[in-house]
């Protein structure tokens, strides 16, 4: 463990906190793309399954289990709790054109084809795309509330710091690299760019986030 | 080297 994955992974807690604590004050998941975070559910479930046979530390599997366990809750807030106020008609990426891709890159880039090692490349390829909806979404909408920008650049923040994690560990470790996470993680990292332009520009400024028409 | 992925990260 360094400093910029312990940052990450706690960049990653605070924005799934950042989260809950919008659509709870707001009493509202507007602005929240369902299909987003139907993804991430997707996302922990296929890769964290090596929680039932492979013990890392107490963190990772506490970790493990709180990803798993908040994005389905966000799921039930969006889908029953929250419901009325989820407009899936704003909500219309076709998530087909992931999933497919991601299949296949799947089966074709592993580090052995068995079915959990498919599962985890899987995983990672979904993870660099899943935040597209959301995006797509707010590139409809052309504007959001600020603290969804806050889950935004919390999520993104997060995905940047395992980038010098990798580069650290590649130093420190005798040249250890995982090239599907990494080239995956780029990927992922790179959808984030436009989205912090307009963060840092006008939200940090204390601005709206506006998208130009 | 053979591939393998370190399994300590989330």
């Amino acid at each position: 463990m360094n400093l910029f994955r312990l940052l990450g992974d706690l960049s990653h807690l605070a924005s799934i906190f950042i989260l809950l604590h919008k659509i709870q004050t707001t009493r509202s998941c507007r602005g929240i793309s369902f299909k987003t975070q139907a993804l991430y559910v997707t996302v922990f479930v296929a890769r964290y399954l090596d929680l039932f046979y492979r013990y890392v530390s107490l963190y990772n599997s506490v970790m493990k289990l709180f990803f798993i366990a908040s994005s389905v809750y966000i799921l039930y807030l969006m889908k029953y709790k929250y419901r009325p106020t989820n407009d899936p008609s704003i909500d219309t990426f076709r998530i087909e054109y992931l999933l497919g891709p991601c299949v296949l890159l799947s089966l074709i880039f592993n580090y052995k084809f068995s079915v959990t090692e498919v599962l985890w490349s899987f995983s990672i390829f979904l993870e660099s795309v899943a935040i597209l909806p959301q995006l797509f979404m707010l590139q409809r909408t052309g504007e959001a509330e600020t603290i969804t920008t806050h889950y935004l650049a919390a999520l993104g923040v997060y995905r940047a710091l395992y980038i010098p994690n990798w580069i650290y560990r590649y130093i420190t470790e005798d040249g250890v690299v995982d090239p599907i996470a990494v080239t995956a993680g780029l990927v992922q990292t790179g959808l984030y760019i436009d989205f912090f332009y307009v963060y840092f520009t006008k939200v940090l400024q204390g601005q709206k986030f506006e998208l130009p028409a | 080297k053979s591939a393998e992925r370190p399994k300590d990260e989330l």
